[in-house]
């Protein structure tokens, strides 16, 4: 089972088209290993990524270096799926009125 | 039907036994079409809502990306809400007078079963690629409206790998034969999570589609309906003026065929939990999206074509 200790989504918030189009390089480079839930397309639009902890330091770096503002989403995304597990089986275990 | 636990998030399993559960419950008016197999074997299970023979239909789908929990969750919601007010509801019980409603709850049952299992954030189909060591294609761009074309990757790792050729992918494929051989489909509303929009066509193209006025008005009505509830706010559009251009996707395929109000949703939400949606915004989710679905099935069914 993959689990996602340590990850974090990031919502970057990109104010004109070439920020867009640094988070389109970003989004190509495979080795980082980005799920981009909500993809680089405009400015208008939020960019949410989900980024591996590998890949954590590099990718905050980038954005620094290109003042590309970001804000963390899910701080820990385990954390978050471990509460969803807990709460399907705490609902689950209660009988049903 | 009436125990099950609407509020949380459940598993394969428990969805095909609820769908059993209700085609048991309501002989005569709810059905189960088997419309093919998944890439694993798994049976891609239509319900079929119907008062009468012969009827033009409307189709509704959820989870065909498999990550995006809340819908499985509000298509599981809807099945019983069909249920629960035909004969009470005047405008869905005139909607059931003249046209029969199919739903594929777990349009990617391989795919959503890996998420229970294995990796929650899975996204695709789960078929191996040849040649490749990523699993996987996205069953939103397969489609064959506007195949290959920018919005979908050539990769077979990327999230938007498209598929070595148009619907390659047995899922999709299902649709594609059951829409062709049922031939009265009237809409067609896909639904995804998030970040709340209501879209139409195109994704492929920047040509306006033919009907798209008509489109922008339902869309209109439909999200002003879903946000007289929780407030919920809603964009709404084109895909391409609206998010982003995505070839082969699934509606841009279905308004091809002819089905004039092919709409795809994004549900909640704007970007707090994402796919990780709390299930208790499970039932709030699921009762505002009904009331925009009803206002597209009423604006069909007061203007047939």
């Amino acid at each position: 089972k993959e689990t996602f200790e340590g990850q974090q989504v990031l919502r970057i918030t990109a104010v004109n088209e070439a920020q867009i189009n640094l988070l389109k390089e970003l989004s190509a480079n495979e080795d980082l290993g980005l799920d981009f839930w909500m993809e680089p397309v405009d400015e208008s639009l939020p960019v949410d990524v989900r980024v591996p902890f590998h890949s954590l330091q590099a990718v905050r770096a980038f954005l620094g270096y290109h003042e590309i503002h970001y804000e963390i989403m899910i701080q820990d995304l385990q954390d978050l799926l471990d509460e969803e597990q807990r709460e399907m089986m705490k609902l689950k275990a209660q009988p049903r009125s | 039907s009436d125990d099950y636990n609407y509020a949380i998030y459940h598993t394969l399993n428990e969805i095909n036994s609820f769908i059993d559960m209700l085609v048991q419950e309501n002989p005569g008016f709810v059905s189960k079409i088997v419309i093919g197999k998944s890439y694993e074997g798994r049976p891609l299970n239509v319900l079929k809502f119907s008062t009468g023979a012969n009827r033009p239909g409307l189709w509704i789908d959820t989870g065909i990306h498999s990550r995006e929990w809340v819908t499985q969750a509000s298509g599981t919601w809807f099945a019983k809400k069909i249920v629960t007010d035909y004969g009470r509801d005047t405008e869905l019980t005139s909607i059931l007078k003249n046209y029969d409603i199919f739903l594929e709850i777990v349009t990617n049952p391989d795919g959503f079963q890996f998420t229970h299992t294995s990796n929650r954030m899975w996204r695709k189909t789960r078929k191996p690629n040849s040649g490749s060591s990523c699993i996987g294609v996205d069953p939103n761009r397969n489609w064959d409206a506007g195949f290959g074309g920018p919005g979908a990757s050539s990769s077979p790792c990327s999230e938007t790998y498209r598929g070595p050729y148009a619907h390659s992918e047995s899922e999709v494929k299902a649709i594609v034969d059951f829409v062709k051989s049922h031939g009265r489909i009237k809409a067609f509303v896909s639904i995804h999570s998030y970040s709340q929009m209501l879209l139409y066509p195109y994704g492929y193209t920047s040509t306006p589609c033919k009907d798209n006025a008509e489109l922008h008005e339902v869309a209109g009505k439909a999200i002003t309906a879903l946000k007289s509830l929780y407030n919920t706010q809603y964009s709404y559009g084109s895909i391409i003026t609206t998010i982003y251009q995505a070839s082969g996707g699934t509606i841009d395929w279905t308004y091809n065929q002819g089905i004039k109000y092919s709409f795809t949703f994004e549900l909640r939400d704007t970007g707090r939990y994402g796919f990780i949606l709390p299930a208790s915004q499970i039932l709030p989710t699921a009762q505002e999206t009904w009331l925009a679905l009803m206002a597209i099935m009423k604006h069909a069914n007061n203007n047939p074509y």
